[in-house]
């Protein structure tokens, strides 16, 4: 455990914590992107099931649990319980996930660490992370204006993946033995896409004010 | 000669 790690995994709590009160507080998930948070629930469902057999530490397990619970916890919200179902809005996210899934299953069945099931499972799992954030990116774009909340939350996101970059390179100069070059492809797509966001996000920051996110 | 990191991080 470094401390890039650490502070990337509290980044990411943090981004779940900033969503739920949105979400139960403000009692609507409007500009929240439903099909993203479907992506991160069928991500974490997919990556951690070897809770079941893997143990590296409590610190991973319990937080593999929590991700799950949380993940699971928001689409509930969003889905099923009133009032927060009636202000997501199907039109405005509609992005076409299967086209998300499907190559993401096809990339994880061919290009994996050792071609057994649960590698392939992992491997799409990672894969479709990187690109789980498009739907929610797309929405705030379609939406113009971004609400304060909404955007500390996609910023906290974004910092979580900065954060974990940092760790990656650590570790690869202070381990003798370490490599994920899966993990680390997919991961830099990931944090790519949030460039342009953090552009945006800084100009409306900047100077200690906190105007909404404007973007083009 | 480095070899791929046990799934240690979420």
């Amino acid at each position: 455990m470094n401390i890039f790690r650490f502070l990337g995994d509290m980044s990411h709590i943090l981004s779940f914590v900033i969503l739920l009160l949105k979400i139960t507080q403000g009692k609507s998930a409007a500009g929240i992107s439903l099909r993203t948070q479907e992506l991160y629930m069928i991500v974490f469902c997919s990556r951690y099931l070897d809770l079941f057999w893997n143990f590296s530490s409590l610190y991973n397990s319990f937080l593999k649990v929590v991700f799950i619970a949380c993940s699971s916890a928001i689409v509930y919200i969003i889905r099923f319980k009133s009032p927060q179902k009636d202000t997501w809005n199907p039109e405005l996210d509609n992005f076409p996930i299967q086209y998300l899934i499907g190559p993401c299953a096809v990339a994880g069945l061919l290009i994996n660490q050792d071609w057994t099931p649960f590698e392939m499972i992992w491997a799409f799992s990672i894969y479709l992370e990187a690109v789980a954030i498009l739907p929610q990116l797309f929405l705030l774009q379609k939406q113009g204006e971004v609400e304060n909340l909404t955007s500390h939350y996609v910023a906290a996101l974004g910092a979580y993946r900065g954060l974990y970059l940092m760790n990656w390179v650590y570790r690869y100069f202070t381990e003798d033995d370490y490599l994920q070059r899966i993990v680390w492809f997919a991961g830099t797509v990931q944090t790519g896409l949030y460039i342009d966001f953090f552009y945006h996000y800084y100009q409306s920051k900047r100077g200690g004010l906190s105007r909404p996110v404007k973007l083009p | 000669q480095k070899n791929e990191a046990p799934k240690d991080e979420l």
